[in-house]
Formats: structure tokens, C-alpha cells, sequence
């Protein structure tokens, strides 16, 4: 997983 | 999702919910400080960006436009029908520096160099930072209401709760780390620590938030 586009926090 | 990020969702929640039932229900916004929720406003209008971008859940995009929406109308409410309550010279830590620092910090370590990246990391740093003008302002007046300081508590302790989501996201997903969200995350976290020791030994006990 790409961490850089794997924002799913608020 | 999990029971501490869920937990923490809802207390940031909780604490936007009474910061704005303070606002209404004494008219005034005496003792909050309007740069730290003008920060707030940056934060979310600089992260939230994503909301134009991708689609993660349901949950994610009402949360997302309700932060957006909420602080909005706070920095409405203390700009325009409760400025006559705002005593500015109370609120004087220079967020020039805070605003400063972030962005230094999030073009020199961000995840990518994009303009989404970029401004991500710099709305994490910032959000880190964004509460000091307002414990700033309890400290050089030295009290606070009740119901601001369980908002200030809400807040800080919905970030400790986000802590332990790490936690149990890194175990959970595979070692799940994103080292920007955890620097910015202890550093927020850590910000509260005196807050967080006045708030147990007197609020709770029915005192009022006085420094000794």
C-alpha cells in the first residue's frame, strides 16, 4: 500500500 | 476502523459540539482564543482538500465536511455576532511562528512532493501546534471556565485516543506506521500533559481550572 495516499484517518 | 479511533472521532466531535454550546449559551467568547480556532479552520481547509480527490467512506466525507463546516462557523461566530467579547490583547501568542514552523517542517518531510502532500503534512504539523494560543491564554489569565476546559480536555483527549489507534493499527495492519502522524501525534498529545494534570486534580473534583 502506498502509505503516502492511504490517508483514511480524519 | 477500531474502538479508540472511533472513540477518538467522537470525542473531537463532542468537543466542537461544546465549544459551540459555550458560544450560544453565554453569548460570549471570553477565554477562547480565536487564533487557535482560525488554526483549526486552516487545518481542516488544507487537509480536507482530499475530499475533492478521492472517496474513502461515508463515515470519512460527512466527518470531513462536518469539521470543515463546524469550524467555519466558530471563526464566524467569534468574528462577527461575538466580537464585542473577544479581548484580543488576552490572545497575543504570535501564530506567525506556529504557521511558519509548519510549513518549514512539512516542505522538508512531507510523504511526497505534491501539492496535496505537501499541504497534508503541513495541516498535520499545524493541528500539532494549533491548540498552544489557547493554552497560551489559560496560562497568562490563569483560569478558565468549566466547559472550556472540558473542551480543551475533549480535545486533547481525543488525540491521545488517536495514539492508541496507532498502536493497534500497527499490530493489526501489518505494521501500519505513518511516521508524520505519529511525530505530529505525540507532539500534540504531549502539548496537553500540564493541561491534562490540572484538569484531573481540580475539574474533576468540582474545582474550578485555576493555576497554582
Amino acid at each position: 500500500m502506498d502509505r503516502a495516499s492511504a490517508h483514511d484517518e480524519l | 476502523m477500531n474502538i479508540f479511533r472511533l472513540s477518538g472521532d467522537l470525542l473531537h466531535l463532542a468537543s466542537i459540539f461544546i465549544l459551540i454550546a459555550r458560544l450560544h449559551q453565554t453569548k460570549s467568547c471570553a477565554g477562547i482564543s480565536l487564533k487557535t480556532q482560525y488554526l483549526y479552520l486552516l487545518v481542516f481547509a488544507t487537509r480536507y482538500l482530499d475530499l475533492f480527490l478521492g472517496f474513502v467512506s461515508v463515515y470519512n466525507t460527512l466527518m470531513k465536511i462536518f469539521f470543515l463546516a463546524s469550524s467555519g462557523y466558530i471563526v464566524y461566530l467569534m468574528y462577527s455576532p461575538l466580537k464585542a467579547s473577544y479581548d484580543k490583547s488576552l490572545d497575543s501568542f504570535r501564530v506567525e511562528y506556529i504557521i511558519a514552523f509548519a510549513a518549514v517542517v512539512a516542505l522538508a518531510f512531507p510523504h511526497k512532493y505534491s501539492v496535496v502532500e505537501v499541504l497534508w503534512s503541513f495541516s498535520i504539523y499545524l493541528e500539532s501546534l494549533a491548540i498552544i494560543p489557547q493554552l497560551f491564554q489559560m496560562t497568562r489569565t490563569g483560569e478558565a471556565d468549566n466547559i472550556t476546559s472540558h473542551y480543551v480536555f475533549a480535545l486533547g483527549g481525543y488525540r491521545a485516543l488517536y495514539m492508541l489507534n496507532w498502536f493497534y493499527r500497527y499490530y493489526t495492519e501489518d505494521n501500519y506506521v505513518d511516521y508524520i502522524s505519529w511525530i505530529a501525534g505525540i507532539v500534540q498529545t504531549a502539548l496537553y500533559g500540564d493541561f491534562f494534570y490540572i484538569y484531573i486534580t481540580r475539574v474533576l473534583k468540582g474545582k474550578s481550572f485555576k493555576l497554582p
